[in-house]
């Protein structure tokens, strides 16, 4: 199973639509501070299933909605959607693409889609599960999580160890 | 479900010695030992980290870049058990020296034919071993776009 | 006590609005507030900081490096307010990358002539900005030494 | 008041005494990951009387002298010793040079020194109140501090404005 492609817009500083292509190997993202790298793995968890506002650096999940500038105003939608390639058939589904799309709008609706039908959240952690991936997994690493794995905080080695178990 | 437990604790053991001498050296000592035995559920999972001949009390004791390759080899030996399909490191080599970060470059290199990683990094040495490089910017203040960016550029 | 701790407050204030601004850019806004002004002495002291025309919901939001001249921002302030005979950095340039560890080692240089700065760092830029180094090495496994270094040499 | 020297023996990873004199301005410290740049910020804090295992990354005090290698024997001593040109009178004492010593045995026997003459712990944190030194000052940052002061943990912020004031 491959990324191939996510798309973002209106999700944190993300005020215009962004689209990424995901290759083989290993991808680099680079680029001054505050500029949004880190907001673009925030939307890959975030379209996972991440519903921690903590682990989104939010402190209400109102809060992932592009804000507004100075010069531009807030959005009222976030949408992001993250494509794979599933011809190995690891994800439990027919489709050989599979696309995932999550939207939050400002007064509280949300949305999940499947291949652009409608679903529930837990469709898509279901799809997910035993793969690795997921909003709990071990594998979207920050030094965050260095530090909970080295002073084993809240038992977050015994939960890594049950994920990939 | 605890046989199953102790069959997956077993092999990231296995795995978490060889990841941690790659990372440090072939003749480094280090272990996972389960707090205990009996209660294998429940027992807290210890990290015996040995680099470089030292003998820290405790694992806490060592380096700032130390912590970081000891965690990450954890972090490996569950990847081993379970690959993920893709990996991301948002900054992880920020407090690596020159040579940690070759190793810990090398060792994605490694496994990048059986995954996709994608490693946020200010480091130049990072960024010169990948495939290939997205710049984000903004141009416009508090909108950010992203670029293809060209490796020569980068290295100018 | 309310006195004397409002006026440190107003003073350390006026510091963090000209330090944020050096730091980020001179049209920046960034305010220090006490939560409740009628209680000086037991109020929490929220921090605003809005870099580059960003309206962050909070300081929260803001990314690794942005946290970093922040927070390197209001220990200046502090520092501003009663200047320490000298002051320790360990690797907190790490999260920066290279314009912002030029501003964070001039804001340095220029504190320099009142006070002994002592730098720990990985990162290039800033040993090339300091006046002498000491090298920590570890020849035998384990045991530190230290060794003046040439500049000349690390440039290599 | 400027630093003059730091003395180590016996201290963490100091195996064998090291000596590190200090000028004006601004000093590096650098070497690969373990090598003991950040034990020479320990040493420094716990001289000035750092009571907080914590802080130095220990679960016993016993835990700061030097542990032995495969090849060396553990020690039964850890001393260290800071020495300060204090012309310009601001630590509230007639002497011009000014030299703070600590050790500890590994029988847990602690000895404090002022000017090689034996005193308390209370003497040496004393003398450097009000001057911005001392074990919880602003002036050793390290980037906890930096997450601490900005998710403002234990009233941090406020420890250090009082700190300053
Ligand atoms: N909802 C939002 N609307 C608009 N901007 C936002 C929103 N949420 C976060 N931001 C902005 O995104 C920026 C942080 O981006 P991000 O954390 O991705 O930076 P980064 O590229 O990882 O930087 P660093 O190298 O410092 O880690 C902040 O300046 C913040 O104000
Ligand atoms: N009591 C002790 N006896 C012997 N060695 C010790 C003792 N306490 C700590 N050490 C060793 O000191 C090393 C850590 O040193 P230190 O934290 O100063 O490294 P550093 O130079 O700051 O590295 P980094 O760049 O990774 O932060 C560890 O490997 C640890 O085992
Ligand atoms: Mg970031
Ligand atoms: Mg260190």
């Amino acid at each position: 199973m491959q990324l191939t492609r996510l798309e973002i817009k209106g999700f944190k500083s993300f005020g215009d639509k962004v689209t990424i292509n995901f290759n083989e190997g290993v991808t680099a993202i680079v680029g001054p501070n505050g500029c949004g790298k880190s907001n673009i793995i925030d939307a890959m968890r975030w379209v996972l299933g991440e519903q921690s506002t903590k682990a989104l650096r939010s402190e209400k999940m109102e809060n992932i909605i592009f804000n507004g500038t100075k010069n531009r105003k807030q959005a009222q939608l976030a949408e992001v959607s993250l494509s794979f390639d599933n011809t190995k058939n690891i994800l439990p589904t027919a489709y050989s693409q599979v696309t995932v799309t999550r939207k939050l709008y400002r007064n509280g609706d949300s949305e999940y889609r499947l291949n652009d039908v409608q679903c529930r959240l837990k469709d898509i952690t279901d799809l997910f599960l035993d793969t690795g991936i997921g909003s709990d997994s071990y594998s979207i690493i920050e030094l965050k999580m260095v530090d909970e794995i080295i002073t084993n905080k809240e038992h977050s080695r015994r939960s890594l160890f049950e994920e990939a178990s | 479900a605890k046989d199953k437990f102790m069959e997956a604790f077993t092999q990231a053991r296995s795995h978490f010695i060889v990841v941690f001498r790659s990372l440090f050296n072939e003749e480094d000592s280090c272990d996972l030992i389960l707090s205990d035995v009996n209660n294998p559920l429940e027992a807290d999972i210890d990290i015996v980290a040995r680099p470089k001949g030292k003998r820290p009390l405790s694992i806490n004791q060592l380096s700032g870049g130390e912590k970081t390759l000891t965690a990450t080899a954890l972090l490996f030996s569950l990847y081993l058990l379970k690959p993920a399909p893709f990996c991301i490191f948002d900054e992880v080599d920020a407090p690596l020296d020159d040579t940690n970060i070759d190793k810990f470059n090398n060792i994605i290199r490694k496994f990048s034919d059986q995954s996709q990683f994608i490693i946020v990094s200010h480091n130049k040495r990072t960024i010169a071993s990948t495939d290939i490089i997205y710049g984000v910017t903004m141009v416009e203040q508090g909108v950010s776009r992203v670029v293809a960016v060209d490796l020569r550029e980068v290295a100018a």
